[in-house]
Formats: structure tokens, sequence, C-alpha cells
């Protein structure tokens, strides 16, 4: 899998993704 | 000579993995076999894998005893309302749940072995319209139920002696969640399939519903059953019960998809479509039912289901292919076909309450 089929990945997104979303 | 009957046909020009008979047990109640699992379990200060089997009215406990036989150790009676499913509890000794309903799960119960009182015991652990259940690891189960208004999404902890601690509730999406997997190697996470084709991620440790990725029409009714994360990406192992044999290019049996869930878009990286040439099911009249899968269960990179045609399949999901084909054994069809909770040991069950055991 490429980046630009899939776009920015990040190997932190569990993180980042629980910094985001509402709790 | 039932081994010999039993012994499964290995496709051409696949890997020499196959399935060997290790050992039977057959239930005498007379009753339809529903479901059937293993357990650990611990007695006498050693732990040993213990098969349970399900019917509509009870669930049996199985030891294995000399010479690869099995011996009932202890069965619990349910009543009225019919077992439907055994869910097991990951990594735990001596409990184990299940299911019961008519059509859709209206009760989950505990079964378990006390040792305060050297007795089998059964508890009620939730009750409700309950559309998907999974046990995960360090003694929790979590499932989603629906009320008029509301999905509820909801985590119950267990003590080691079985009784309920405060439960957990999770932020619920909008449609109903179907079916749960543990993201492995990612204690806090969870993911989900919902009913209109969407991938949902938990945080488990806050609740907190992280992110929902959809998964595409072409491949209607997604079942998760296995994710994990890797360089960033996660994975997911996903059935379609629907898929035919007749369009096995598009529309496979399992599917590996690899989701950005930052982007939220997929890609595909792994199809297992069914095996060809195996004739589907005859009906009266002369017509002829595709093959199709009805139910199936996945273990590490190994994935199992029931046919249409009677007989069990056996892929490997990294290479794509089909490894191993049960035929319909002499008493009749496959009607079940579950992995072990120790490696690479298969459980084929048939209606009338036979159970197989084969090492893949």
């Amino acid at each position: 899998c490429s980046e630009s089929d899939l776009g920015p990945i990040s190997l932190n997104w569990f993180e980042e993704l629980s910094a985001e979303a509402p709790s | 000579n039932v081994a010999e009957q039993l012994t499964p046909v290995l496709l051409d020009g696949l890997r020499e993995e196959s399935l060997q008979l290790v050992s039977k047990l057959k239930d005498s109640s007379g009753s339809c076999a529903v479901d059937v699992s293993t357990v650990w379990w611990e007695a006498a200060g050693s732990r040993e894998l213990r098969v349970v089997t399900a019917c509509e009215s009870s669930v049996s406990l199985w030891k294995p005893l000399a010479s690869d036989r099995w011996g009932k150790v202890y069965t619990w009676q349910l009543g009225e309302i019919p077992v439907i499913q055994i869910v097991p509890l990951l990594d735990t000794c001596n409990l184990v749940c299940i299911a019961l309903g008519d059509l859709e799960i209206g009760e989950i119960r505990l079964l378990l072995y006390s040792s305060e009182n050297d007795s089998f015991k059964q508890s009620p652990v939730k009750t409700g319209n309950i559309k998907a259940v999974l046990g995960l690891k360090d003694r929790r189960l979590v499932s989603s139920s629906r009320t008029v208004q509301e999905q509820q999404v909801e985590i119950v902890s267990f003590s080691e002696t079985g009784r309920s601690k405060d439960g957990q509730t999770l932020m619920p999406p909008e449609e109903t969640v179907l079916a749960f997997a543990e993201v492995e190697g990612m204690s806090d996470a969870l993911v989900g399939t919902t009913a209109v084709n969407s991938i949902v991620v938990w945080n488990l440790k806050t609740g907190q519903l992280l992110k929902k990725m959809h998964v595409g029409y072409s491949y209607p009714a997604s079942i998760c059953h296995r994710a994990y994360s890797d360089s960033g990406l996660l994975f997911v192992v996903l059935s379609h019960p629907h898929a035919k044999e007749s369009e096995s290019c598009g529309n496979p049996a399992f599917r590996v998809i690899a989701f950005n869930p930052k982007t939220a878009r997929s890609t595909g990286v792994m199809f297992s479509s069914l095996p060809p040439g195996h004739a589907g099911r005859q009906v009266p009249g002369g017509l002829c039912v595709p093959a199709s899968y009805l139910e199936g269960d996945v273990k590490d990179a190994s994935a199992a289901a029931v046919l249409t045609s009677g007989a069990i399949a056996v892929w490997d999901l990294l290479l794509g292919q089909c490894t191993a084909l049960l035929p319909p054994g002499p008493a009749g069809s496959w009607v079940l076909a579950r992995w072990a909770a120790t490696s690479a040991c298969l459980l084929a069950g048939q209606r009338d309450g036979t159970v197989c055991l084969y090492r893949y």
C-alpha cells in the first residue's frame, strides 16, 4: 500500500484519534 | 474406518497443510448441536483445554480422557429459551458465556465452576435486544443492544469467581453494530462492523468512538473477525457469508483490508474465495444452489467455514488460498466449524452432536 492510495499514515494513529475525538 | 472416511481432500497444487483427525466426541442426548467451542479449565492445579458443546436446551463440558476419548464432565440445563451461541472468554479459566434467544439474542448467561462451594453454576449477565457479543481478554465481554430509541454498546467485566463488576459504556455509532473484533497488539482498541457496512473503532479505556470507515457496498453484510495494527495501518479480516462460488473473483468469502484510520481510506490486501469446483447443494427439482458459505471462524491467519454443500473449507488468509476441504462425513453434512483456543486445532461439528477435532 502506498501513501498516495491511503493518504498520510501515522504510526500513532490511535493516540492522535483519541486526542481529537469527542469524549 | 471412520478416520479413513473423514480424511480431508487436499486441493491440487496447494501447500501441504492438511487436517488430521485427532479425536471425536458424540453427545448421545439426541438433541441438535447448536455450537461448539473450547475453554481452558483449571482443576487440581493443572490447566487443560476442554470442549464445550451446546444444544438448544443444555450446554455440556467435556474433558479429555485416555486414548483420544472425551468424557462429559457436567451439563448445564438452560430452561425454555434456546441456546443459540457459545461465547468463549479468551485467556480465562473455568468461565464461558452463552447467548440465548429465539431469532436474536435475548440473554447472555455465564456458566462457571465455583471452587468456593465446589459446584457448577450459571448466572445472568445481560438481557435485552442484543445484536452482537464478543468475549474479550481479561475476562471482559462486549455487546451491542438496541432499545427503540438508542443503541447501547457495553463492556461487562468478571472477577475470577465469575461475579460481574461495574460495566463500561462505549459511545455508540448511529448504525447497529453487528460484530466486534479486538485489535491485536493494541489492548485499548476495539473494532466493530455495522449494518450499513462501516468499520468503527473505539478506545476501550475512554469509551470514545474514534473513527467510522466505510467498507463499500460491493461487499454487503461484512462481518469483522480479526483486526491488528501494523505500520500505521489497521488490518481487518472481514467475511462475507453471501459469497458465491460463481462470483468468486468479485465476491470473496474472506478479505483482509488495510485501513488508514487517519484518512478512513482503505485498500484490499488479500482475497480468499470459495473453492472452485465445489458444487452447491442439490435441491428437489434438480436445481443446484451455488456453494456459498454459511458460517465461519478465523484464528490467526486461518479461516474455516461451513459451505452450503455440507463441506468445511479451510483457507490461509495470507496466501488467499483454500488449503483443505473436509467433505461431508458418512453421517451427514458439517454444520459447525470453529478453531480451538490452542493453535492449529479445528472443531468440526455435525447436527447429530458429533464433534471431530482435527489438527491443522
